[in-house]
């Protein structure tokens, strides 16, 4: 048996949005310590990694592992159905062909049951290595997610370049070119604020497609922070936490010189 | 602007 139930369903509707245009469908893994999923899209261009610990919710029951096979065009539908402050309560049995979903507003006073079919889907899980990021930068969410919009127009590629202090996103095209950096702030544990840090000292600059970091800005609402992990010739990572017990995370393969 | 790079190359299936 299954039951899982978060004060702050909101999270879950956030977390879907940052989810749903990526990977169609998906396994959610049900274990004592949480909920986890990784998806990669078709093209293996970009992976994405939902935790979800088991603190993160009031109350978390899991007996036996179970796999949600979930297709996330429907839950996000079904989600939608929830109000920004219910809660919301996950259900399943030990081997199940269905999830429950139950919403329940603040105030008590409307409950809203829903029944979700699972599908069995074959998805291959990758390892993620340890890597040591030669970069980790953190700058507000909604600053990042502004940055690639704006640089969306000028192509389909934005370079992110990490230098002593400062980091520097750009982009090129057939209409011109643009060029944002922040730098960074003195009080670094404002959440407005942008932090730097260098492995070495070593400048680093990758080429990633603008389409996937807009994609990944679509969890925004998770986090005031995002984190972006650099290493040269290895993928981005692109962290937003959810609180101090889960996490969004998408890796981005890089472009590389023909 | 560069080519795009696959995941598989950095990951390996579990």
């Amino acid at each position: 048996m299954f039951e899982a139930r978060l004060l702050q369903g909101s999270i879950l509707k956030k977390a879907l949005e940052g989810i749903r245009e990526l990977i169609t469908s998906g396994n959610w893994e049900c274990s004592s310590a949480g909920i986890s999923m990784q998806g990669m899209d078709p093209s293996h261009v970009a992976l994405t990694v939902l935790m979800l610990q088991n603190d993160l919710f009031d109350q978390f029951r899991c007996d036996r592992n179970v796999t949600l096979g979930l297709n996330h065009a429907t839950f996000s539908k079904i989600l939608k159905c929830a109000a920004n402050d219910d809660i919301i309560t996950l259900k399943a049995e030990d081997q199940p062909d269905e999830c429950n979903l139950l919403f329940q507003s603040a105030n008590d006073d409307k409950t809203s049951d829903f029944i979700i079919k699972l599908t069995d889907i074959d998805q291959e899980t990758l390892g993620i290595p340890d890597t040591e990021y030669a970069a980790t930068v953190k700058v507000p969410s909604v600053e990042f997610q502004r940055i690639c919009r704006d640089l969306s127009q000028f192509g389909d590629t934005i370079i992110i370049s990490v230098k002593k202090g400062c980091v520097e996103f750009s982009g090129t095209g057939e209409i011109g070119s643009a060029k944002i950096a922040l730098k960074e702030s003195g009080n670094v544990d404002d959440d407005e604020k942008v932090s730097v840090e260098m492995d070495k000292d070593t400048p680093c600059s990758l080429s990633f497609a603008s389409r996937y970091l807009n994609y990944f800005t679509k969890a925004t609402s998770l986090s005031d922070t995002v984190t972006l992990q650099l290493c040269p010739e290895h993928p981005l990572v692109v962290s937003y936490d959810i609180g101090d017990n889960g996490s969004l995370k998408y890796y981005l393969a890089p472009k590389i010189e023909e | 602007s560069g080519k795009q790079s696959s995941l598989m190359s950095f990951f390996k299936k579990k």
